[in-house]
């Protein structure tokens, strides 16, 4: 596994971050982003799909009011696969009566879902070998989040209240200085503090330009709750990526 | 349980002045004056849930002012929350599974 991985390093594989504006379909972008974003390490071809198709297509109803990212690979899988967003825009708003699906021309799909080991470890290995995966959390620090990596304590950020879905696109390891081994002379030890980065839906003014970054290691906000993922390309055909540092 | 307890009273300037300068970065604007002093009540709060925050955090994190500053945690979590995957649901379909399984 290596150190460090940055998938918006990469060309072409991640879109622009999204605005969800009043419309509770995090679950839809991130399934969005995670299938674009596999499509597109695996066919080196950059696809954006339509999020909105996920909203009047899937079979719980109305996407505004909240889903889970299994219901959006069932979605895809069931219309054999998805629109493009430039096809089918993204309104903010659910019409569950009007699905547009068999109108539009397939640009992306996928062969199955498969969830990951609730392991940190494993998560890490999977995004650097194979792409962005989808992660689901409690929100609640986000709300006041400008900057920098959260490391929080089950008291401070519940696990068990993972209610967000969220796209995980990289981790690393930042490395600090401390107060106290600025004073030390030869060689202070750095602080090394291990963290995902993650891409949220509130678009690009919020957090660190629409990203932001938790503590690895830690399962902090419960991060390692459900890591799920759509299976893109042959199964057969394993082929090697690698994830920029 | 006073009635000074309960009524904060009125907010120094300063405070005013930074939610003026929050409503002017992130376009709030609000109907009408009773909302706008909701607002500045909502977000004096939160800025001390920052402050709070900031103190507990064990990382590197900065937390304050956010374009969610003058919303409260419900209605925050209303509008940005995904109430289908809380705990409590995502636990009655894993019964719910189970019992079918058994049956």
């Amino acid at each position: 596994m290596p150190p460090s991985c940055d998938w918006r390093k990469a060309h072409n594989v991640l879109s622009p971050v999204k605005h969800q504006g009043k419309c509770n379909c995090c679950w839809a972008i991130a399934a969005a982003g995670n299938i674009e974003a596999l499509w597109n390490i695996r066919f080196k071809q950059s696809v954006e799909v339509s999020v909105q198709e996920l909203l009047d297509c899937g079979r719980c109803g109305d996407g505004c009011l909240g889903g889970y990212v299994w219901d959006a690979f069932i979605t895809v899988l069931n219309y054999s696969g998805l629109a493009s967003e430039k096809d089918y825009r993204f309104r903010g708003h659910a019409k569950t009566h009007r699905c547009l699906a068999p109108f539009y021309k397939k640009v992306a799909w996928i062969q199955d879902y498969i969830m990951l080991p609730r392991n940190e470890d494993a998560m890490a290995k999977y995004v650097a070998t194979q792409g962005p995966i989808t992660v689901l959390i409690n929100p609640t620090l986000l709300q006041h989040y400008q900057k920098g990596i959260i490391k929080s304590t089950p008291s401070t950020c519940d696990p068990w209240l993972a209610s967000h879905y969220i796209l995980l696109v990289g981790f690393g390891k930042e490395e600090k200085a401390t107060e106290k081994d600025l004073f030390q002379s030869n060689h202070p030890p750095l602080q090394s503090t291990p963290y995902w980065i993650l891409k949220n839906s509130w678009g690009a003014h919020w957090g660190e330009k629409g990203y932001f970054r938790l503590h690895r290691g830690s399962d902090t906000c419960g991060i390692t709750r459900f890591p799920l993922t759509a299976c893109v390309g042959d199964p057969a055909e394993k082929q090697k990526v690698s994830c920029p540092p | 349980d006073s009635p000074r307890a309960q009524d904060p009273g009125p907010r120094p300037p300063v405070l005013k002045e930074v939610f003026k300068l929050f409503q002017i970065q992130f376009n709030k604007n609000y109907s009408d004056p009773a909302e706008h002093a909701r607002r500045l009540d909502i977000f004096v709060q939160n800025l001390a849930k920052a402050q709070m925050l900031q103190e507990e955090d064990l990382g590197t994190a900065e937390f304050g002012v956010t374009p969610f500053s003058d919303l409260t945690e419900e209605e925050f979590g209303q509008l940005y929350g995904n109430w289908r995957a809380t705990r409590k649901d995502l636990r009655v379909g894993r019964k719910e599974r189970f019992e079918k399984q058994e049956s």
